[in-house]
């Protein structure tokens, strides 16, 4: 760890602070939550305490800001900087600034807090079954007046339980209305708007007139972001526009078409050749709790932590259940010194053979249970296996016309007509004997129909019943220091690109050795794909990167055109 | 097929220009964070070359210390993150 010249610090262990101002992209009770437990991170381990004051000058004051917003160092527009903190002091020392050009999330796509209703403000749960439709986001279907809502549970159709978006037809945040909703049209300068608008302001934020005339009555508010809002760009708030028309080509979903560092966009007019509106399509966001709590810890007394998984590394990277590091945790007292009392952390539960357990949840470090031996009878699978109830899959690949989703031993798989239901579970060891349980990607030669399947450093071919393997993979000319294989995509005539890391190699299935020239890095092929993506495969043309139970497809052309759900469009869940 | 596809790149209206090579790219973010221009002892402001200010900045971020705009390099400048400098004087 790091602190700054001089080991600046609070000389009062009772720290205040302030929230200027909110983001539009999140509910202000979500905001405070993030500030507070940002705050908490910190009070859990030294002395600290930290007060929120609601005027006056604090401690540490925060706000959200965009570009030029009244410091020396701007903020630089979508990804790229996040936020900035600085050191502890007087006056603008101690602050914290947040980029409102990032897209403020908890982490993990839109989090969104509903409003009336009948779910007492939960989250919208996404997605969420009405009309037997799946959908994602907010919607204004079966209601008449616009208004934006969710189900806050998986099924509203069943449990009935739903409430409103955050919308300009809802509320406003800030100003002087009390939160009072938009108002359209109305007044401004003389001239009549019917949706918010950046007009009148420098600092690029979108407002409305709570009442029908802002000349006259000089009342209003900000507009939150709807969900389906887009970011940035010259249109942010509005929603996309589909079907829009870009260089004389219909696009009715986003595309990184157009952009050389292929993040997804559209615009949000129906011909932006002629109206050049647009702005980012909604991504997951980034974590307010996680980047608050780097800020604050800058504005604590820490500066830049060389350990990568530090808290204070100054790179962004999301986790799920996050702790403090160690080094940040030494970092933090060697300021303030530790937390008095008795050790803050809970005492572990102890766990016996005789005493219930519970299922604990699957990580890098805890083995998944393995299959049994298959008895020369093999036992029937279980149909309540659901395919739905899986997040992460080993595997996908389409086999002989029907797309197949291996894990653990089990497989399912969805033919491309018929009903689009998936079917199974089937036992892998009943149709391929010699795989292991665990296949970390497979695909189909299309000139001779042999499937290969690849698990950990190894291969197998299966022509019909007949089966070759397992070789090791770098028979086929991959390193020996491969781990695994994580993709396929069969390519023209007998190619094939495999992936692994951050690599890929062509693959001539007919010599079965790998082609001169690799391997290539796979974000240079293959722009605006995750870069950690586990699987890759090919379906219906089209290319399919898989991380975690979303996939990034991507056409012939290599522009990625749709993200979605595996479970959800795939699997027809 | 793995030549990348010549597509047509367009200037988005409002977009923070970020057209920059890597180089430029390099330039920029080595002076931001702090890597380019260090305080000597003595108090005075020395500039450093760009492989010595490199190879901190690998060094910082733990990548291999090649004092080369490697692709690793220019991947990790890349990422997002905190505006505050790594290095300061």
């Amino acid at each position: 760890y790091q602190t700054f010249q001089g080991d600046l610090k609070w000389d009062h262990n009772d720290v205040t602070y302030r929230i200027m101002n909110y983001s539009p992209d999140m509910e202000e009770s979500l905001i405070d939550d993030a500030f507070a437990r940002a705050f908490k991170v910190w009070s859990d381990v030294t002395p600290l305490t930290f007060t929120r004051l609601y005027d006056g000058t604090a401690d540490i004051m925060i706000s959200f800001g965009k570009q030029d917003h009244g410091d020396p160092y701007p903020f630089d527009g979508k990804d790229g900087l996040l936020a900035h903190a600085y050191p502890p002091g007087e006056g603008m020392q101690g602050d914290a600034h947040f980029d409102d050009d990032e897209y403020w999330t908890l982490g993990n796509g839109p989090a969104v807090k509903t409003r009336y209703g009948n779910a007492e403000g939960a989250m919208c749960h996404f997605p969420f079954l009405f009309e037997r439709r799946s959908y994602s986001t907010c919607i204004t279907e079966g209601r008449s007046d616009g208004l934006p809502w969710c189900g806050t549970t998986a099924d509203y159709d069943k449990d009935k339980k739903y409430g409103f978006c955050p919308s300009e037809l809802l509320f406003t945040f800030g100003g002087n209305s009390d939160g009072a909703q938009c108002v359209f049209p109305f007044t401004f300068l003389g001239k009549q708007y019917d949706s918010c608008t950046t007009e009148g302001r420098s600092d690029g934020y979108r407002w409305c007139a709570t009442t029908a005339n802002f000349d006259t009555d000089k009342k209003y508010g900000f507009c939150p972001n709807r969900d389906t809002a887009v970011i940035g760009g010259n249109s942010e708030g509005e929603p996309c526009q589909f079907p829009f028309i870009f260089l004389g080509k219909t696009y009715t979903s986003c595309t990184s078409e157009g952009r050389g560092d292929g993040k997804l966009w559209c615009a949000t007019t129906s011909n932006f050749d002629t109206d050049k509106k647009w702005g980012f399509c909604p991504d997951k966001g980034y974590s307010l709790f996680l980047v608050a709590a780097h800020e604050f810890g800058h504005a604590l007394g820490l500066d830049h932590s060389n350990i990568q998984d530090a808290l204070m590394f100054p790179m962004y990277k999301y986790v799920a259940d996050f702790s403090l590091n160690e080094d940040d945790i030494e970092g933090i007292q060697y300021l303030y010194g530790p937390k008095p009392g008795p050790d803050p952390k809970p005492p572990q539960p102890t766990t016996t053979t005789s005493s219930p357990v519970s299922t604990p949840k699957p990580t890098a470090q805890t083995p998944k249970p393995t299959a049994p031996i298959v008895p020369t009878t093999t036992p029937s699978v279980d149909p309540s296996m659901d395919a739905c109830k899986m997040d992460i899959f080993d595997t996908i690949t389409e086999i002989q016309g029907e797309l197949h989703f291996f894990k653990d031993g089990l497989y399912w798989k969805t033919s491309n007509g018929g009903d689009g239901k998936n079917k199974g579970p089937f036992r892998t060891s009943e149709r391929w004997p010699a795989l292991p349980n665990k296949i970390n990607t497979a695909f189909e030669d299309h000139l001779t129909k042999k499937i290969y399947f690849f698990a950990d450093t190894q291969f197998w071919v299966y022509n019909g019943q007949e089966v070759q393997g397992p070789r090791r993979i770098e028979k086929l000319g991959l390193p020996s220091t491969l781990q695994k294989v994580e993709g396929a995509l069969q390519r023209g005539k007998g190619k094939v690109i495999l992936f692994s890391g951050e690599n890929f190699w062509r693959l001539d299935v007919k010599t079965q050795q790998i082609d001169k020239g690799y391997p290539r890095f796979t974000d240079e092929t293959f722009g605006g794909v995750p870069g950690d993506s586990h699987d890759v495969f090919l379906y219906k043309g089209h290319f399919y990167f898989c991380r975690e139970k979303f996939y990034w497809r991507m056409t012939s052309r290599r522009q990625v055109d749709r993200v979605g759900y595996v479970k959800y469009d795939l699997l027809k869940c | 097929w793995c030549h990348p596809i010549k597509s047509v790149f367009v200037n988005f209206p409002g977009d923070v220009i970020k057209n920059m090579t890597d180089t430029e790219l390099a330039e920029t973010y080595l002076k931001r964070f702090g890597y380019m221009e260090v305080q000597e002892k003595s108090g005075l402001q020395s500039v450093v070359s760009t492989s010595k200010a490199l190879k901190r900045l690998q060094r910082q971020l733990g990548l291999e210390e090649t004092g080369a705009l490697d692709k690793a390099t220019v991947s990790a400048m890349k990422q997002p993150r905190c505006g505050v400098p790594d290095i300061r004087n």
